[in-house]
């Protein structure tokens, strides 16, 4: 555990701990993709079914089932409890766009192929573009509330720290993952628009819009 | 081959 990774996580948790607060304070789950919420919980279930077969830390263990919780009490938030105000409208990013190449690329790309490896090489594609439904989203109505932003911004970090991670261990452990770096990078690549909106006009104080 | 390593991070 290095610092990038350790705050890397924290940066996740954080995002995570945002959006629930934001649906569960304003009873509201506006502005969010419901559909970017399902792939995390997809991408969650299947990269952490190896909770059940090894055992890293239990520091590991404990944030994999926070993640994995987390990840369906958002979906049931948004598709249950505050169903009425789900953004259905606006939510219209096709999924199965970002599943079907996913398992497709884990079939054929991966460390070795075994039910357990390819399911977590799976999960780490569809993560780096799991976000595009909500950038979508973003992008249809033209603006972001202002929690919404702070949770992008700490969802997108939590990649960026583990860039850095990767390259910490790489020097220092000799230790590297080339399908987690490039999906990594992928994924990373997808907020830079977004961050660039952020520092120049959220942290400003100003509403993040986009240009008409 | 190489050795599958196990994932130990998040």
């Amino acid at each position: 555990m290095n610092i990038f990774r350790l705050f890397g996580d924290l940066s996740h948790l954080l995002a995570i701990i945002i959006l629930l607060l934001k649906i569960w304070k304003t009873r509201s789950c506006a502005g969010i993709s419901g559909k970017s919420q399902i792939l995390f919980a997809i991408v969650y279930t299947s990269r952490y079914l190896d909770l059940m077969t090894t055992y890293i830390s239990a520091y590991n263990t404990f944030m994999k089932i926070v993640f994995v919780a987390t990840s369906y009490a958002t979906v049931f938030l948004m598709y249950m409890k505050f169903k009425a105000t789900y953004d259905r409208n606006h939510d219209t990013f096709r999924i199965e766009f970002l599943i079907v190449p996913a398992v497709i690329l884990a079939l054929v790309i991966n460390q070795e192929f075994t039910v357990l490896e390819v399911l977590w090489t799976f999960s780490i594609y569809l993560e780096s573009v799991a976000i595009l439904p909500q950038l979508f989203l973003v992008s249809k109505t033209g603006e972001a509330e202002s929690i919404t932003s702070h949770y992008l911004f700490a969802l997108g970090s939590y990649r960026a720290l583990y860039l850095l991670n990767w390259v910490y261990r790489y020097y220092a452990e000799d230790h590297y993952d080339l399908i987690a770096i490039v999906a990594g990078l992928v994924q990373t690549v997808l907020y830079c628009d977004f961050f660039y909106l952020y520092i120049t006009k959220v942290l400003k104080g100003k509403k993040l819009q986009l240009p008409a | 081959v190489p050795e599958v390593e196990e994932h130990d991070e998040l």
